[in-house]
């Protein structure tokens, strides 16, 4: 009994030491390789498991819980002043500019904007989906697309395979383009928006939706500092991605989820279920390359400037 | 919260934004 307890106590004292020697050891070898390579520094597949392993799902459950509760009128102007002055929130172009029409933090978080506020550029090819920042914009090579400068991640991880055409020739670029003439390419803009931006999404072309897919992965951060640092993290967060044409050929556009902002909602679409309780699993989800794909009616179809849908919080 | 699109354009396709730009819904990101 005492030989246990001397060996219990060893291992308490000693693990989280051994555990946080070991992260040091792996960040300083992963920052070495970095400066050599002068590639971004970016996180080690250590880091990337325990980041991971954090139960960020639980986390914005319990975080969508407290946002939908009610909050007293009284009480209004002063969490959400607090919130409008900390996310630089611009209350001027609400629908409804008075702090006491939301009855909760998650109401005010997905605020609608007034009339005539957003007008949609009509000379241009495509336009803004979202009030938010550019994180990244460009075509997308060698079956490739990046993340940010330096920091790519692999199209078919993010789309999942095509499934639509008969002519499969092993190059995912040509086989999902519609016009293989050689005088298209594929195109990406990766759009962030910050907490205190409004958060409905519209579409950005005249365009029809062929099929969903709804990806079941992380709520990991999608912070511009993260996104940096994390290698594939478009492909490892919750998403629901549509698919289908334009007139120049392939359209995809996809919400991805993120901390605290993991339930995406699409107005049309009302099988979509995301951020859903997994009971208490801690470490990385198992299946998140795995999907459910559903195909829509041929007759949907979107319209440039058209409200898709919300991130809600939680 | 992150919108991605990944499009097929015409070669001549030019986007008219920078990286780290502000964007609101409706501005244009590129034009042909």
């Amino acid at each position: 009994h005492s030989a246990w307890t001397k060996w219990t106590g060893f291992l308490l004292r000693w693990t989280p030491v051994g555990i946080c020697l070991f992260g040091v050891i792996d960040w300083q070898l992963h920052k070495q390789k970095s400066e050599r390579e002068s590639l971004p520094r970016t996180a080690s597949s250590f880091q990337s498991k325990v980041y991971c392993s954090l139960p960020l799902r639980i986390i914005s459950r319990c975080w969508g819980w407290l946002a939908a509760c009610y909050v007293p009128v009284s009480l209004r102007p002063y969490i959400y002043g607090w919130y409008s002055n900390a996310f630089g929130v611009n209350m001027e172009e609400a629908l409804y500019p008075d702090y006491k029409y939301y009855n909760s933090l998650a109401a005010f978080f997905t605020r609608p904007l007034r009339e005539g506020v957003r007008p949609i550029d009509n000379r241009a090819a495509i336009v803004s989906p979202a009030d938010g920042r550019v994180l990244h914009f460009g075509s997308a090579q060698n079956k490739l697309i990046e993340e940010v400068k330096g920091v790519n991640y692999s199209v078919s991880s993010f789309l999942g395979p095509v499934t639509w055409h008969k002519r499969l020739n092993g190059n995912f670029e040509e086989e999902l383009k519609e016009i293989n003439d050689g005088s298209t390419e594929l195109f990406q803009c990766v759009i962030y928006l910050a907490p205190g931006d409004y958060h409905r999404f519209h579409s950005p072309a005249e365009w029809q939706p062929k099929l969903r897919r709804h990806f079941v992965g992380e709520l990991l951060s999608v912070n511009p500092r993260i996104v940096n640092w994390l290698p594939d993290l478009f492909c490892l967060n919750e998403r629901a991605v549509y698919m289908g044409k334009w007139e120049h050929g392939f359209f995809s556009y996809a919400a991805v989820g993120a901390t605290n902002v993991g339930s995406v909602q699409i107005y049309m679409d009302d099988d979509l279920k995301t951020n859903r309780w997994m009971g208490l699993q801690l470490g990385a989800h198992k299946d998140r390359h795995i999907y459910d794909e559903i195909e829509l009616s041929n007759k949907t179809h979107f319209g440039r400037g058209e409200m898709l849908g919300q991130f809600n919080m939680g | 919260s992150t919108i991605v699109l990944l499009f097929e354009a015409p070669k001549n396709f030019k986007f008219t934004i920078k990286t780290g730009q502000k964007v609101k819904v409706g501005e244009s990101l590129g034009v042909l």
